[in-house]
């Protein structure tokens, strides 16, 4: 409504101009906030290196893992996909980065986390976990990688998962992990845990710190579970 | 759908643009660079009501014919988005993950009288 006037529809009183403008951008925030189901604005992130970033989308395209849309977007380079006619669910591709956890002369933990707010709304379609050999030893190296979740009931880990390497050259390992992560989304705190366990003095495979751009990664699709739609005749 | 100008009366697409550097959101959102948070405003009076292209299902032209005809019915529509697309969003969620996600029906392109 003009000013001073009262709005057709509902009765109210327009608002004056700068009034009006907070109202609709704390209307935005909580609508982008709402539909993203988080509570509040994240606290400021710790991105992961730029390295470790184009190279894990450069992985991720050799292997057709991304689609060119995250591609794009994460890149930070070209526009949104603004044509995505979707299927009316919401979809989410996430890209996380291990966190460094205990290690032994033998084997090494490392952990990925999952946001709840994903993980209670929605099913994965495809998880991938990638893994980059920087120096195996002399000839083929054994490794066994363990897939670890938190058990509800107790400070133990459940094996989840287990899959045994023969790491022969340097290079990029990835393997399908999607039933694992599925079974991480039934939990109030999805976190995955990742074993690599190799031959005693074998030395650990993977790259030395959590800022190389080589450093492991996991990605993953999931799509918003479908809302209970009541129908009343 | 009609753009909203200066005095614009009639139901038609307001744009509003949200910079989220504007409201400190530029460091976990990493793409796009704002919100196109537009929405639909002005009056819908009866001889606007049921246009067809305008938001009119061929079932609401008819209903509306049949009260415009009826001056006991004389009520106003309403002034409705008739096309959204999604918000495509590239953000660092509470463990720094990067998350991807396109919202649905999140902007709205065009207005029309129901």
């Amino acid at each position: 409504a003009a000013k001073g006037e009262r709005c057709p529809a509902c009765g109210v009183a327009a608002l004056a101009p700068g009034a009006q403008r907070d109202a609709l951008l704390a209307l935005a925030k909580r609508s982008i906030l709402a539909k993203l189901r988080l509570p509040g604005r994240p606290s400021v992130p710790q991105p992961p290196s730029r390295g470790s970033l184009l190279t894990a989308l450069r992985t991720m395209l050799r292997d057709g893992a991304a689609t060119p849309g995250m591609l794009r977007d994460a890149a930070a380079t070209a526009g949104m996909s603004q044509d995505g006619r979707g299927t009316g669910l919401q979809e989410y591709e996430l890209l996380s980065f291990a966190e460094s956890g205990s290690s032994t002369s033998h084997s090494v933990h490392l952990h990925f986390r999952f946001s709840q707010e994903v993980a209670r709304s929605s099913d994965i379609q495809q998880a991938t976990l990638y893994l980059f050999w920087a120096s195996p030893g002399r000839g083929s190296q054994p490794v066994t990688v363990r897939l670890l979740r938190a058990d509800p009931a107790g400070p133990n880990l459940t094996v989840t998962g287990e899959t045994r390497l023969e790491v022969q050259r340097p290079g990029w390992t990835a393997l399908d992990i999607g039933a694992a992560v599925q079974s991480l989304f039934t939990q109030d705190t999805p976190r995955l845990t990742v074993q690599l366990e190799v031959p005693e003095g074998w030395g650990s495979p993977l790259p030395p710190h959590p800022s190389h751009s080589h450093w492991p990664f996991v990605v993953a699709r999931a799509q918003a579970r479908t809302p209970h739609r009541l129908r009343r005749r | 759908g009609v753009d909203c100008g200066a005095d614009s009366r009639m139901c038609c697409r307001q744009e509003f643009f949200v910079d989220f550097k504007e409201i400190g959101w530029e460091d976990w959102i990493i793409q796009p660079e704002g919100y196109h948070m537009n929405y639909c405003s002005g009056l819908c009076p009866l001889h606007m009501a049921g246009i067809p292209g305008l938001a009119a299902s061929f079932h609401t032209a008819v209903l509306n014919r049949i009260k415009a005809a009826s001056a006991a019915a004389a009520v106003d529509s309403c002034c409705v988005p008739t096309q959204r697309r999604p918000l495509s969003l590239l953000y660092y969620d509470r463990d720094s993950n990067i998350v991807k996600t396109d919202i649905p029906d999140m902007i709205v392109d065009s207005c029309g009288c129901t």
